[in-house]
């Protein structure tokens, strides 16, 4: 404005790599998130031997419009991203989920106190995806 | 309960206050004369009838024992990272191993024994939990010093194995019998001896008894220098490694096949933005990629 004010303009930036978080790396994206689960919080330490405790991790955040390349979302993920953008706010996005995970051995009892050890398979997330 | 010897190593099987204060019925055999066996004591522990749980738990469901659950604990760091992880191992074709101690035990003594020592035991396993889904890979008879092995011993040694029970497949052959004639030699410091016994059980777990009732004999040749260290007098466990083929458990072999034969599927290309963030913690510029 002529009185020197200075109205919706965005703050400026002049460090760099706050340009490239807020632009190009939204935060509260889609990822991998740690937690440390103890067997004795939910009372499996009773037949649990070991592990104690173990980080199955779990995925949160916002998924971006382009999912494919970063995701490996399938073509669906963005059809169906477009039609909530574009035409039916009602059809949800898509949600950040696991992808891939890992096995798990585990040391426990059984009721008749045999001991058995046993690899259960996707008990860990490893990669997380917007589906 | 525990079990105590004399010094002249005949065996007793002491009571504890609660098996005393309400013992279970106990069958004494005494073997005639006449069938050259002499005196025998078969001490058999029966599972008593009325319903007292707990009693019942604590004689015929024997309580996870110590040496059994330290050798468990020694195979999950063996086959699992400190993170609960399966270590990958090429020669890993079982997902599931499983420790039975004997659910009861009939021990028969036999005296005047003039070479050796004869001790025959009799076993009864309890397989419930063993499902259909899971095969045998193998099986071995695990016996377990309560001490260190003091010096190293060489010895030779015989195994019966016989099955008591009837077996429906076979009315000619109504028990099963395996001979194990094997060269024992304990290293110094061992603390657990195993025999293999998967060509003898695999038909019957096979089948999907629940429960298997084996005698196992053990003759063993003794001379001066054979210390008193008997591993007959000690009761096996039984191990047993399983591939479990249902869905909730780890396949480890297909994984690595399928590893092998798509590679680029698990080399996770880093995407520019987590390679960008990268080098910006990093302090460095952001990568200029070729066309």
């Amino acid at each position: 404005e002529a009185g020197g004010k200075v109205e919706n303009t965005p703050s400026p930036i002049y460090d760099l790599s706050q340009y490239y978080r807020q632009y190009l790396f939204p935060q509260n994206e889609c990822e991998l998130h740690n937690f440390w689960l103890r067997f004795s919080q939910l009372k499996w330490n009773r037949w649990i031997i070991a592990p104690r405790k173990y980080n199955p991790r779990y995925c949160k955040g916002e998924c971006p419009r382009v999912v494919r390349h970063r995701y490996g979302s399938p073509v669906h993920t963005v059809v169906q991203n477009i039609i909530y953008e574009k035409l039916d706010s009602s059809v949800p996005r898509p949600s950040c989920i696991p992808a891939e995970y890992r096995p798990l051995s585990v040391l426990k009892m059984e009721p008749d106190r045999s001991i058995v050890y046993k690899e259960y398979d996707n008990m860990i997330a490893t990669k997380c995806t917007c589906r | 309960t525990s079990r105590s010897r004399d010094e002249r190593g005949s065996w007793q099987l002491p009571l504890s206050e609660v098996e005393a204060s309400q013992s279970p019925p106990t069958l004494l055999a005494h073997q005639d004369a006449e069938n050259g066996y002499g005196l025998q004591l078969s001490l058999f522990k029966e599972l008593p009838s009325h319903s007292h749980q707990k009693l019942r738990d604590r004689i015929s469901r024997p309580q996870p024992d110590s040496t059994a659950l330290r050798y468990m604990k020694r195979l999950y760091r063996m086959f699992a990272t400190k993170g609960g992880i399966p270590k990958p191992s090429k020669s890993h074709l079982y997902n599931t191993v499983r420790l039975v101690t004997p659910h009861a035990e009939c021990e028969h003594l036999s005296k005047n024994q003039e070479r050796g020592d004869l001790h025959s035991v009799d076993l009864l396993f309890n397989l419930d939990y063993v499902t259909t889904l899971e095969h045998l890979f193998k099986s071995v008879l695990l016996y377990s010093f309560d001490r260190p092995v003091s010096k190293s011993l060489a010895i030779t040694c015989t195994c019966n194995l016989l099955i008591r029970e009837h077996v429906a497949s076979s009315q000619v052959c109504p028990n099963i019998s395996h001979a194990v004639t094997f060269n024992l030699h304990v290293e110094l410091g061992r603390k657990w001896v195993e025999i293999d016994v998967t060509t003898f059980l695999q038909p019957l777990i096979a089948s999907g008894k629940k429960s298997i009732h084996i005698a196992v004999n053990f003759t063993c040749l003794k001379n001066d220098e054979t210390p008193s260290y008997n591993m007959a007098r000690l009761s096996p466990s039984l191990l047993l490694f399983l591939n479990d083929t249902s869905q909730q458990a780890h396949h480890q072999w297909n994984f690595l096949k399928h590893k092998r034969m798509k590679p680029a599927l698990f080399k996770q290309k880093k995407s520019l933005n987590e390679e960008a963030r990268k080098n910006l913690k990093q302090g460095k510029r952001a990568p200029r990629h070729r066309r």
